[in-house]
C-alpha cells in the first residue's frame, strides 16, 4: 500500500 | 503604489478560475519581475506556482515589493462581474490594507470598481530547485482533463507511466481498471494537437487524481499542457499563458513508506 507524500519531502523553505 | 493594467482580462478570470478549487487564501506577490503567486492546498501534497511577467501587461508600475494576502473565492466573486472582453486594472497602495480591480467595457460606456479588503497570510515560501526531469509529456490540454475525468469515474489514483511505447495512464478500482495509452503524434495538423514524449527514462509514479482533476481546471489557459515527470519527484503539470508566464501545479506521488 502506498501512502501520500507531502510537498515539504521535496521542496525545503526558502 | 501598484498599477497593473491588462488589456486581455479575461486571463485574471481563468487564472483564478484555475487555482481557487485548490488554494483558499494566498499571498500575491509583486516586483519589478510580475505578479506571482506560490501556494500549497490545506493538506500540503499539491503547490501552485503562477507567474504573469510585467512584459506581459500594457501598464505595469510596481514601487516597491509588495505581498498582498488574499481570498481567491472572494477574488473569483468579483472577477465574475468583470466581462470577459473587459480591461481589468488592479491597483494597491504600499502599506494599504486594500486592492481595488477596475473593469472596464472595451468600449469604455462601464467603468466599474471593486474595492477588496486584504488578509494577513502566514505562508511558507519554498524554494523549488531546478530538477532534470526523465520523461516530459507535452499534450493537448483538453485531451489530459478528459482522461483525468474518465479515469476519476473508476478509481482514486492514477499511475502515470513513460515508455517507449508512450505514456500510459492507469486506474483500478472496485469495477475493475483502466489503461489509456497516448502515443507520441506529432503528425498533426496543428502543432496543439500534438502529442509530443521526450524520454531520458523510462518512468512511473502514481498520484490521487483528485488533485489532477483540480490542475485541470486550468485548462482554458492553454491548450497544451506539459507534464514533467521524474522518479521520487513531484509531477509538474504546466498551462503556459501565452506571452505572460505560466501556472505551473506541482504534486506529490504516492510512495512506498
Amino acid at each position: 500500500l502506498k501512502s501520500q507524500a507531502r510537498i515539504a519531502r521535496y521542496f525545503r523553505s526558502s | 503604489m501598484l498599477e497593473l493594467r491588462l488589456v486581455q482580462g479575461s486571463l485574471f478570470k481563468k487564472v483564478l478560475d484555475g487555482i481557487k478549487d485548490l488554494v483558499n487564501d494566498a499571498n500575491f506577490d509583486c516586483s519589478s519581475t510580475g505578479f506571482s503567486l506560490q501556494a500549497m492546498d490545506s493538506s500540503h501534497v499539491a503547490l501552485v506556482a503562477l507567474l504573469l511577467r510585467s512584459e506581459g501587461f500594457e501598464h505595469y508600475r510596481c514601487d516597491r515589493n509588495i505581498s498582498m494576502g488574499m481570498n481567491l473565492s472572494n477574488m473569483a466573486k468579483m472577477f465574475k462581474c468583470a466581462g470577459n472582453d473587459d480591461i481589468i486594472t488592479i491597483k494597491a497602495d504600499d502599506g494599504g490594507d486594500t486592492v481595488t480591480f477596475m473593469f472596464e467595457s472595451p468600449t469604455q460606456d462601464k467603468i466599474s470598481d471593486f474595492e477588496m479588503k486584504l488578509m494577513s497570510i502566514d505562508s511558507e515560501h519554498l524554494g523549488i530547485p531546478e530538477a532534470e526531469y526523465h520523461a516530459i509529456v507535452k499534450m493537448p490540454s483538453s485531451e489530459f482533463a478528459r482522461i483525468c475525468r474518465d479515469l476519476s469515474t473508476i478509481g482514486d489514483t492514477v499511475v502515470i507511466s513513460v515508455s517507449k511505447e508512450g505514456v500510459k495512464f492507469t486506474t483500478k478500482g472496485d469495477i475493475g481498471i483502466a489503461n489509456i495509452v497516448c502515443r507520441q503524434n506529432t503528425s498533426v495538423d496543428k502543432p496543439e494537437e500534438a502529442t509530443v514524449i521526450e524520454m531520458n527514462e523510462p518512468v512511473s509514479l502514481t498520484f490521487a487524481l483528485r488533485y489532477m482533476n483540480s490542475f485541470t481546471k486550468a485548462t482554458p489557459l492553454s491548450n497544451i499542457v506539459t507534464i514533467s515527470l521524474s522518479n521520487e519527484l513531484p509531477v509538474v503539470v504546466e498551462y503556459k499563458i501565452a506571452e505572460m508566464g505560466y501556472v505551473r501545479f506541482y504534486l506529490a506521488p504516492k510512495i512506498e513508506e
